[in-house]
């Protein structure tokens, strides 16, 4: 059965979606059969994966608020055992649509159901907000991968995403663990990349993975082609770095 | 009577808080009496302003949802003629708690109908979404400035964005209009930004400020210091650039 890992952090901008798609990316390319869900309004994973409109007919908003099957929702993309369920702008009316709905918070824990069996990986992009979206994500997962980027805005809203999940783990998901903290948009020449890197490892300690995300423009090009930057420039320092973070991601479930 | 600027863009970490505090600096510098308003649950503008543990006692929260004066929750900052409503964790919660209260949408603007009397700008700084925070500062606010990073995935959401701000003033706000775009992060060595402020030119005209925001790591030391980074160092790029942004937002204003 699957692993599900739930891409969440409520700072805006820390490389949430820029590591769920290519974390995934990276994950297939270990032969791992591969689900991303975009839980996102905004749809920028759907984006960077090069979804056409007719692919997005269907979407995470039919499966969360209309009932769609998930698999009904659930299209190839251009990556070898690669699949994604696309999002939709009106998603972002899902915390007001879910309002009466009893337990709203696990409608996609029971949609994933079948897509356990089909798939090794499942990795949820959120939205940057601790709403009922991200509640969903973190309800359906078995563990939280936080992209955390290395500014100090960043760090300031960490301890309350931790106490989040320890109560969506107490009260909702009691499997619910983090599968690690990595670093993003990590840039050598900047003494404050340095400094909050040590404060969050200090902080966090194992939690934190040794593989560091560098900044790399080729990252932040590749989602103009609708293509993860695996598939649009596999030898730069940023498809090399996510490989790596497949890898140790592999280690640690290996390892539990 | 003061005007107010909402700082919106559902898009995360585009710069909206960074704009915000800044902004409001370069405004207070410029002889205005300013107003903050946090609205965003993570509350960096209030620790970007460096506000002590005692000074959020009071904050949006209690206003929004308590009915408390605005003006008990306003406390002055350390640059010379700015005030800021701090905020409150407890903020991420709005949606649901003003759920079955009518007019929902213009809790805000009711509570600064005082404060416009005080200040000459009042600035709002939103969380990345659009739900009923950014709401209450749209309808809350005389017009929009939107920060908006030049990266392929900020450039997605805009349109969204704007068609959003019409709805507000079709069915909430007659007066909203957009004061302006403003691009930030802007590195001059990397084509993708070059692209990405070309499209943006071409599809909002005008609407954008001729002042570009350059990425400026001196921009996101400042706030570690709790001061904006016109008080942590204000020879660099980053100040000079908001200054020279504070001054074409009051022509602007000058001109309407
Ligand atoms: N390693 C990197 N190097 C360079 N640019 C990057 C890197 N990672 C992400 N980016 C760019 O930074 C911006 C923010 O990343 P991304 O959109 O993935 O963050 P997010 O957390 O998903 O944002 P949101 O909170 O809006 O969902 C994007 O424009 C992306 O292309
Ligand atoms: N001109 C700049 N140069 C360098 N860094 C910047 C600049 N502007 C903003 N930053 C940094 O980029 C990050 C994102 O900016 P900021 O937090 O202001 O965005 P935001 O839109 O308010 O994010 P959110 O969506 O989470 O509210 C911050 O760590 C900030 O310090
Ligand atoms: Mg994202
Ligand atoms: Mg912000």
């Amino acid at each position: 059965s699957a692993r599900v890992l739930a891409i969440a952090n409520q700072k805006g901008g820390v490389g949430k979606t820029t590591t769920a798609v290519n974390l995934a990316t990276a994950l297939a390319a270990c032969e791992k059969r591969v689900l991303l869900i975009d839980l996102d309004p905004q749809g920028n994973a759907t984006t960077g994966l090069g979804v056409s409109a007719e692919g997005r007919a269907r979407n995470s908003y039919h499966v969360l608020i209309g009932g769609t099957p998930l698999a009904e929702a659930t299209v190839e993309t251009a990556v070898p055992g690669m699949s994604v369920v696309p999002s939709d702008v009106n998603l972002a009316g899902a915390d007001l649509e879910l309002i009466d709905i009893p337990r709203r918070e696990y409608r996609l824990a029971l949609s994933i159901v079948a897509a356990r069996q089909r798939f090794d990986y499942i990795l949820i992009d959120c939205p940057p907000a601790l709403g009922l979206l991200t509640l969903n994500a973190l309800v359906a997962a078995d563990a939280v991968l936080v992209p955390l980027q290395t500014e100090f805005y960043a760090l300031e809203g960490l301890s309350h995403l931790i106490r989040t999940i320890e109560r969506v783990k107490r009260h909702l998901n009691p499997k619910l663990e983090i599968q690690g903290i990595v670093l993003t948009m990590f840039d050598r020449r900047n003494n404050l990349c340095d400094m909050v890197a040590r404060d969050v490892r200090a902080y966090m300690g194992e939690a934190v993975y040794e593989t560091v995300i560098p900044r790399n423009v080729r990252v932040s090009e590749a989602p103009s082609h609708g293509k993860p930057v695996l598939l649009y420039d596999m030898h730069c320092a940023g498809s090399q770095a996510y490989i790596r973070l497949a890898r140790e991601v592999l280690r640690r479930e290996r390892a539990r």
